[in-house]
């Protein structure tokens, strides 16, 4: 049975899909088989994965809205053992048509428990929020991923996404786990990181993770060649630290 | 009677409230009387401009959803001609609280017009989103001013958001126009920069603006300092660059 983790935070441009498809690879690349789920409307993940306009008619709108089988909406990756669940335009709209479904808030866990046996891992890469998109994640999680970037609103938010987390355990998945916090875009040559990974590992202690991206051109260009980081440049300080992140949780659920 | 612009764009993390408070913060130094609406849930424009928790009692929440006159909401700033109507937690829970209102793309609109007229400008920092909020702002403004980080992923989101303003104009605000294209966080060491520029100046054409706002640390240090960056450091690169930027859009105004 695979474990299930939301990547999300809902400031904007924190590092969520570049964390979920680097992270997603680096599984991959060390044999776990692993599902890369596109949760967010603009579909980012599936372009930074190279899936093409013609391979995203069945996705995760038609998973989670129409209740296609799973296997119609998986695309493998040209990545052994790494597969996607892309994005679509019709996502846009799903969280509007959520509201009046019965259930609204478990409609992706429904669809998605129990037809995965063979995955090792999941990850769900979140949209920019907290509406019902974020809420059906969460719900279906076993845990969320926090990427942090090392910037001053970044911060003012967390608060607000560990009161969201709580409010989920109580209403909707008792056994949500906060997986960590995973710091993205520190930057040595900048105090501002400096404070904020000091700040960030004062108030979560372990939970914050010991693996820290770095900022690192090679990571903002991966996108445009239709590759993770990870494939179009190994040795790059960014895909050695998506790396040593994969073995960290893999490290972190032993313990568990 | 004001100009209303909104600065939106889905994206996150684009400069969208970086540019909404200082632009709003550079006109007000040019004798134009400003008001900035902070239509984000995460209240990042409010805690850039020094509004305290204690300000924020009545805000955009109220003054959209509880229909309260638009003075009990605005909060003056230490900034002269520069005043704010801040956003507070019940923001987070406004989108599915309108759902079920009669013209509930027009609430905003609806309490906004008719009771500014002694402003000359007023900017609505928008969420990375398309929901109900961002529909409020786009039916409210007469033109949507658009950040766009020097990203490739930043590249991927235009059409969609294009999409969405065609929409827009045909179903509820026939007068909305794009006011144009803002360049941010711009690196000239980075080939990447400059792609995504050629890209969009040959795509957008004179809607992109001449005006460029460079990757720059004080920007992102003022933040945590409660002050916008015009203010904490008036001769970095940032500060100059958006100074520029208010005369720019000053200068486009009176041509049109
Ligand atoms: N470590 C890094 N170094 C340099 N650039 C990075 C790094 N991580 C992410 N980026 C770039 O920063 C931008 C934002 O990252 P990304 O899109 O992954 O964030 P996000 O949280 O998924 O954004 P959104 O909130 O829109 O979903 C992207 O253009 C990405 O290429
Ligand atoms: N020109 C710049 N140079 C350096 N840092 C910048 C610049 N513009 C913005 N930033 C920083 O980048 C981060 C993202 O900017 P900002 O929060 O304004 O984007 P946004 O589009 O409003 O994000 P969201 O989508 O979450 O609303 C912030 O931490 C901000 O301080
Ligand atoms: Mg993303
Ligand atoms: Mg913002």
């Amino acid at each position: 049975i695979p474990k299930i983790i939301a990547i999300a935070n809902q400031k904007g441009g924190v590092g969520k899909t570049t964390t979920s498809i680097n992270l997603a690879t680096a599984l991959s690349t060390i044999n776990k088989k692993t599902l890369l789920i596109d949760l967010d409307p603009q579909g980012n993940a599936s372009t930074g994965l190279g899936i093409s306009t013609d391979q995203r008619h069945y996705g995760t709108y038609e998973l989670m809205i129409q209740d296609m089988p799973i296997e119609q909406c998986v695309v493998k990756t040209e990545i052994p053992n790494l597969y996607v669940i892309p994005s679509n335009e019709h996502l846009s709209g799903a969280e509007l048509e959520l509201i009046d479904h019965d259930k609204r808030e478990f409609k992706l866990r429904k669809n998605l428990r129990d037809n995965l046996i063979d995955y090792d891992f999941v990850l769900i890469d979140c949209p920019p929020a907290l509406g019902l998109l974020n809420i059906n994640a969460f719900s279906a999680s076993d845990s969320i991923l926090v990427p942090l970037q090392c910037e001053f609103y970044a911060l003012e938010g967390l608060s607000h996404l560990m009161r969201t987390i709580q409010r989920i355990r109580t209403n909707f998945n008792p056994d949500l786990d906060l997986q960590g916090i995973v710091l993205t875009m520190y930057d040595k040559r900048n105090n501002l990181s400096d404070l904020v990974a000091h700040d960030v590992r004062s108030f979560f202690g372990e939970k914050v993770y010991q693996t820290v991206i770095p900022r690192n051109v090679k990571i903002s260009e991966a996108p445009s060649h239709g590759k993770p980081a990870i494939i179009y440049d190994y040795k790059c300080a960014g895909s050695q630290a998506y790396i040593h992140l994969a073995k960290e949780l893999i490290k972190r659920e032993k313990i568990m």
